[in-house]
Order: C-alpha cells, then structure tokens, then sequence
C-alpha cells in the first residue's frame, strides 16, 4: 500500500485519484474548490480543501514521502509549474504533471516534473493509430519498432490453418495467441491446424512494418 | 489512402488530424476559429473556418462517406451533440466524438456516436495503473483476466537463467520476449541458458493475477 498525492480534481485528477484508491493505495487529494473535493472524499483516504502552492501545506501532508504525487491544476500553468517545483525541492520522488501544451510541457520539465503528460495529445495519438489501421485493433510499442498488436485474419487467411498461413516464415511476425470471441477463450499456444475465423482476434508480435504488411496482404 | 474529418481543433482534434496526416491519409478540418485552421493548414488536405452545426456544409465537404470523422469540440456540449446526430443521419459510418464527462459520454451514444473517448479519463486510468504497479509498465488487456505486461526482473529472478526460473511451470505465465536495453534490442526466442539482468524488461502473458503474483515474488 503506497501513498499518493493527487492535486488539482479536474477529469484527469478525479480519475487518477479513483483508480488509485480502487487499486487499494492511500490516496490524499487536494483541490481549492470545495465541490471537488466533496466528491472525492468518499474514495480517497484524505480530501484536504487547500491551495497546493502553500509549500508547508504539502510539507504537513507528508506528499515528499508520498511514491508519486500527480499535479494536474488545469490550465493556468503557473499553478502546475511551481506545485512541481515545491514538491521537487521537498525531495518528492516521482512528480507526475499535466501539461495542457508543448510549452507548458517544457516549463514542467525544467522545473524537475519526473513525467509530463498531455493527455489529449497521447489519446488522439493512439485513436488516430488505430482508426488508420482498422484491423489493428491495439498495440504496443516495445521498442524502436516492434509491437504486440492485435489483428483481424485477411481475406487471405480464413479458413486456412496455422501452418498454411506460415506467419513466421512468410511474414516474419509471431503468432502468441489466438482470442476467440464466441465462446471468449484465449489459446495459447494454437495447434498448427488450427483454421483462422472471421471473429478471431490474433495477437501477433514484430517489426511494425512487418505486421502493417500483413494486415496488409493477408 | 482514407478520408478522415475533425471537427474543433483543441488539443485531441488538433493531434488527431496531424497523426492521421503523418499516416498519410487525406484529413478534412474544420473550426470555426481561424487561427486554430490556420495551424493545422500546412499538414491536413482541407482545412476549412467554419461552423460545423450546418449540415450542408459537412454534406459539400463529403464527410458523409468519410472513413470516420473525430467530433471534438469542447465543453459546450451542445455542438457536439448536434454535430455528432447530424453526421448519423448523413450517413457516415464511424463518428468518434469527444466526451467531457459521463453525462456528456451518454447523450452522445444516444444520438449515435460509434465510439466516445474521454482523453483524461483513459488517460488517467492507464497512468494510475502504471503508477500503481511501478514494476508493471504497461499492459495490454486481452480478455476478461488476460494480460499481456512488461516487467522487470525482481531479486528472485536477477542474474538466474530461465531454465532457473521457470515462469511457466512456477508461475504460470509466459515469457515472450526479453527487452534489451544496453543494446537496445528484442530477443524473441531466449535461449534456456540466458540470464536475467536488472535493465531487461521482460514481456509476459499470463492471467492478470498470475502475472500480479511473479511480479511480487519473483
Ligand atoms: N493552487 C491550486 N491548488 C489546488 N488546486 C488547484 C490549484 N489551482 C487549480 N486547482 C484545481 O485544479 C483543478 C484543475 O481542473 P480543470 O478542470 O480546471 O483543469 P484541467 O486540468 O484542464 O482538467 P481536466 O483534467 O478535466 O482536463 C481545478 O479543480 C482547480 O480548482
Ligand atoms: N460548431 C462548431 N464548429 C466548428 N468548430 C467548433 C464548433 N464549436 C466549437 N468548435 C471548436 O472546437 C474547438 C474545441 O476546443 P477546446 O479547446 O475548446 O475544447 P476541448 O475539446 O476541451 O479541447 P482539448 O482537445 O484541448 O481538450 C475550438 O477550437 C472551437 O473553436
């Protein structure tokens, strides 16, 4: 069990805030807007009405010792910027802040912020990946260029088993398991006569380029 | 090559139309503000000022038989609600609109939104789950208790080799790849002698709390 510091209770702060006492971690959350802190009072461990820029406020409540202390105070940045530069001074390990904009990202940087997100911007990032490629449904980027992605099988592969297909030699992509949708069940380590169905979701991994080709031409 | 529309160009529609772009996919922009048009000018193929709540205009700019088009226009829930209907009964297959809150999320589904994001909420939710299991980056959820995550190598596990450790028969879980870090680089096959090193980043698959269970004892 590890103590959070959540300020600012806008969307992103509410939700942070939620999820963390979901995951059964302490969670002190501080706002200046007494409504917002009423709602989170019933989840979070302490809902404190205050202003974050009182550095012995943030001192009183223990936020240096705290694993992360996410700071997302909307969008006047002067707010953010010096919240992040406190808890920084304070010795906070890990300061998570909220950017509203590249420039306000860079400021955050500079004054020690340990991650800066710009929520909007990772989630159209994401979106828009996975709207240009319909039938990669998600993925995740390893490294430079590899991803775990989940694919739809092509024209080219339903109906035919695994070891027609031939991922590995034909397409250079690894086939790590199999979701079937009706009944939901994931199969591991899928027989080599296993034939593909159009409701099959394939959980594959490899160069991007490489499953791009295959959702491509498969 | 697909056409996409965004409409409002705030932080998500602003980087949603520039990554569909950078796909390479023609992107029609609308807004009813000139300078935010004016930014995202250079990249799209269409940028247009105006008001999206004129069915006319959203028929004369095709977007009827667009691939999908992203509704994102801010806080006055009024607009992207009207947007989101008139876009339906033009026609068009996947309008993916923004949400503010859960209230602003339910009436868009009712009038026929495909997909409805909240980008702070998804956004806060992956970043507290990230944060509250520090060894646990990130994590891709496959079926209801599946997962596929990246972990590090706990003290258990350091400096022992696979064969050692075996995440199968011990834990049940799968190791499918082993991130390098110094050289970055992805081995897909580890060999039963390799040995784990605190900067790898394994990749594993396995029930959520199987996975949960290696990253505390192992
Ligand atoms: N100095 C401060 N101390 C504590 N809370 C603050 C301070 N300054 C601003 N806040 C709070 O931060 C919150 C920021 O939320 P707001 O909705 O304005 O911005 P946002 O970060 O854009 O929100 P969202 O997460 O919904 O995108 C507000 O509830 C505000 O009261
Ligand atoms: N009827 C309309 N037609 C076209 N554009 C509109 C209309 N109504 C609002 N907009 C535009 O939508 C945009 C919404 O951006 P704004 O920054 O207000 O909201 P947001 O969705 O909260 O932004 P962000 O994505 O940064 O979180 C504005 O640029 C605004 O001009």
């Amino acid at each position: 069990m590890k103590r959070f510091g959540v300020i600012g209770l806008g969307n992103f702060g509410f939700y942070i805030a939620k999820t963390l006492s979901e995951e059964k971690h302490e969670v002190v959350a501080i706002d200046t807007n007494q409504a917002k802190v009423q709602k989170v009072s019933e989840f979070v461990d302490m809902a404190v009405v205050g202003d974050a820029t009182d550095i012995e406020l943030l001192k009183r409540l223990g936020l240096a010792e705290a694993e992360a202390v996410i700071v997302s105070t909307g969008d006047e940045i002067q707010y953010s910027i010096l919240i992040t530069m406190f808890l920084k001074e304070l010795g906070c390990n890990n300061v998570v802040a909220k950017a509203t904009s590249e420039e306000h990202a860079r400021v955050l940087e500079k004054v020690g912020a340990d991650r800066v997100i710009i929520p909007e911007k990772e989630m159209a990032e994401k979106s828009a990946k996975s709207l240009a490629t319909p039938n990669m449904i998600d993925f995740v980027p390893l490294s430079e260029d590899y991803i775990v992605a989940e694919i739809s099988p092509g024209s080219e592969m339903l109906h035919r088993s695994l070891s027609e297909v031939q991922l590995r030699t034909r397409y250079n992509v690894q086939l790590l398991a199999i979701k079937e949708v009706i009944p939901d069940k994931l199969i591991f380590v899928p027989s080599p006569d296993y034939k593909f169905k159009d409701s099959d979701i394939l959980l594959v991994l490899g160069r991007k380029e490489d499953v791009e080709k295959l959702r491509r031409n498969a």
